[in-house]
């Protein structure tokens, strides 16, 4: 189980990887 | 809403005593039923209620606006000799349709909206909701189906279901890996198992050259992507 602070951090880090991943 | 709903309810009671009460008593037909500033904002609060209603799309309230809306459009305009105040005079048909559209609407509009249920997002969360925005074009590299679950993360996490957020994270991940394995050009097969594909990433950026400045940037990069790719498998 997740709350919804830790969701948004899933969904920031989510975000981060695939932003740097683009790059590719 | 309830604005408009206070200020029909003052207005139904304004008809009754300038329409039904006067000709009751037997003033006058040169009287009108409303003055002219006030019949503007009863056909404005009808049009605004009937958008209103279309809008929450309600079935009853609509129909029930338009009958008041057809009755007060057919006013006729007149004007008070003596004081120069200018008015609507409805007739005695169209007044009864009027009155009865205006109590029906607000019975109408609470026994629509009792089967509702609203919410409300506070500023700070909406970015969330409208997720996609977040990521600008950097998704367009990646499968339509993680762009999906992405949105739908997104809006879990504005009504507080991060458990669902997270799963919804997760299958977008599994979609993003399929990307990168074609970004990669790899031959490995997207369904494997994630410590299957990462053994695939970790030997396409081993077998990467580094000869120059760009290639060692490029190769840094994949190596930096594995990386990333195994903390969230171990999570």
């Amino acid at each position: 189980t997740y709350t919804t602070e830790e969701a948004k951090q899933v969904f920031d880090s989510t975000r981060a990887f695939v932003r740097e991943l683009a790059t590719l | 809403l309830a604005a408009s709903l206070g200020w029909i309810a003052s207005v139904h009671e304004d008809i009754k005593l300038f329409g039904i009460f006067a000709k009751e008593i037997g003033v006058s037909d040169d009287r009108f039923s409303i003055i002219e500033e006030e019949y503007y904002k009863l056909i404005g609060s009808l049009e605004y209620m009937i958008t209103l209603s279309e809008t929450l799309r309600l079935n009853v309230t609509p129909e029930v606006a338009k009958d008041g809306l057809n009755a007060a459009k057919r006013a006729i305009f007149a004007s008070d000799r003596e004081s120069g105040i200018r008015g609507v005079r409805f007739n005695i048909l169209d007044l009864g349709i009027l009155r009865s559209s205006l109590r029906d609407i607000v019975m109408a509009i609470e026994k629509e909206l009792r089967g509702r249920r609203s919410y409300s997002l506070e500023p700070a969360i909406l970015p969330y909701y409208d997720a996609l925005g977040m990521f600008s074009e950097t998704l367009d590299k990646f499968p339509a189906s993680s762009r999906e679950d992405i949105e739908h993360a997104g809006k879990c996490i504005a009504f507080g279901e991060g458990t669902a957020a997270v799963f919804h994270l997760m299958r977008a991940m599994e979609a993003i890996v399929s990307g990168i394995v074609a970004l990669g050009g790899l031959s490995a097969n997207p369904d494997k198992e994630w410590g299957k594909l990462l053994s695939d990433i970790g030997r396409h950026t081993e077998s990467l050259p580094q000869s120059n400045p760009q290639e060692k940037a490029l190769r840094n990069r994949w190596s930096a992507c594995h990386k990333n790719l195994y903390h969230v498998k171990q999570a």
